[in-house]
């Protein structure tokens, strides 16, 4: 479903230019469940915003379950981003002069979903993560690790082909912790394909292949269960 | 140095009144090295923000270094957390237009030291925390770990004589993690007093007590290490 190829991605020019990606390259089949470690400041994110469309590599080339994204226009890869992925962003992004409920909402408004099933698919998703009693508060009335679930909650409730979670569980104690995970594995056990950034050694017991980033290039990559 | 008693913080009032904080009281002495655990939105933040002269309880006493903290007005609280306390936020709250020395630098603008002196502290501070080579790049030219190293540094740059520090290493490997210790570890060494909210086996292990909460209520106090 990815296939990344010699990517690189340089901020800047010159000599205060960043190399922050210097030639990745790796393929994640349909049903993986990727975790990905690295130093602070190795090239993570900016290896996810690139894999969700959200960023183009300064070079290399990346195949999203069959599309070179470089081909496509900013509309078609709006289009692919909106019905394919599902982004959990590490500085979680709420809207916030809306609901965690109408957040939540978001996703399913782009793809087009009857309202009522929105409202619903939406409750049942912050019921996921343990927010049934906070789906009217604003993210400013909202705890860090809260504000974190309903970022994770948003991520999955088009229970989308491709998960790209970055740093998920960042602000979240253990137990908090092991309810995002139930369910991203309940997702990966149905098919879709998860690819996770994180430090925690609890994230990385979910999953099954674990790639390391180091100073913008891949130092491992390791296989622990069977696709 | 700090004497909470009976402390309640409610947020909203009537039937969607949110009880953040159900009576809390404990007292932390000079030196002390308290962390401070509890599940997603137990009100560890809710707490922080009380001990750290941002928020006022709705009810109960908050003696601060010998201070009634609802006696002193605005202006007196300003000058106090100012000079006396240094916070890490958990969402870093990083000036976004300045950059990372500027914003390393601002504590002692507050604290009326001299530029020269502002310029070689904050170059120092961020070296503790890997950052020398990332001084002059804006917070959205940095990595989320990056961001949170300088929430660091700018607490630590005072030297002050409290250090509250909401989640410093959510976003950090266990590396730069071991960095923020180093550093807080030396503060307390010479007689700074730290308190620390994480969910980190790792960043316990460095503290000298922890106070676990639940439900806005204290469920344990246990000193691992005498003061
Ligand atoms: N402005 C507000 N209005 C209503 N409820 C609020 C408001 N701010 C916080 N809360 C609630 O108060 C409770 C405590 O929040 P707090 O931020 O202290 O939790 P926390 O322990 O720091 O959680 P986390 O580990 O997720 O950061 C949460 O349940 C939250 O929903
Ligand atoms: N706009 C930018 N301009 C210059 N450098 C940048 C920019 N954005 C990111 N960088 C640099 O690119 C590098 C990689 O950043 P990235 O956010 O991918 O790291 P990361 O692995 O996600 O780190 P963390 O674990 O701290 O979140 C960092 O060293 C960062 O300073
Ligand atoms: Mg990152
Ligand atoms: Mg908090």
């Amino acid at each position: 479903v990815i296939e990344v190829d010699g990517i690189h991605r340089t901020y800047g020019e010159g000599e205060t230019a960043v190399h922050a990606l210097r030639g990745v390259s790796f393929t994640v089949d349909v049903g993986d469940y990727v975790a990905i470690r690295g130093a602070s400041g190795s090239g993570k994110s900016t290896l996810m915003n690139i894999l969700g469309c959200l960023d183009a590599p300064t070079s290399g080339r990346y195949v999203l379950e069959g599309h070179d994204v470089s081909r496509l226009d900013d509309g078609q890869q709006a289009i692919l981003r909106n019905r394919r992925i599902g982004f959990v962003f590490q500085s979680f992004n709420l809207l916030r002069r809306t609901s965690a409920l109408a957040n939540v909402e978001l996703p399913m408004v782009y793809a087009r979903i009857p309202r009522k099933d929105r409202h619903r698919r939406a409750l049942a998703a912050l019921e996921l993560v343990g927010l049934s009693d906070r789906t009217h508060h604003l993210p400013n009335e909202l705890s860090g690790g809260q504000q974190q679930r309903v970022a994770v909650a948003r991520a999955l409730v088009t229970s989308p082909s491709l998960v790209l979670a970055d740093e998920p569980t960042g602000n979240l104690d253990s137990m908090s912790t092991e309810e995002v995970l139930v369910a991203l594995d309940h997702l990966n056990v149905v098919g879709r394909t998860i690819v996770v950034i994180t430090h925690e050694d609890q994230v990385v017991a979910h999953t099954k292949r674990t790639i390391e980033l180091l100073d913008g290039m891949i130092v491992s990559d390791r296989r622990t269960v069977a696709v």
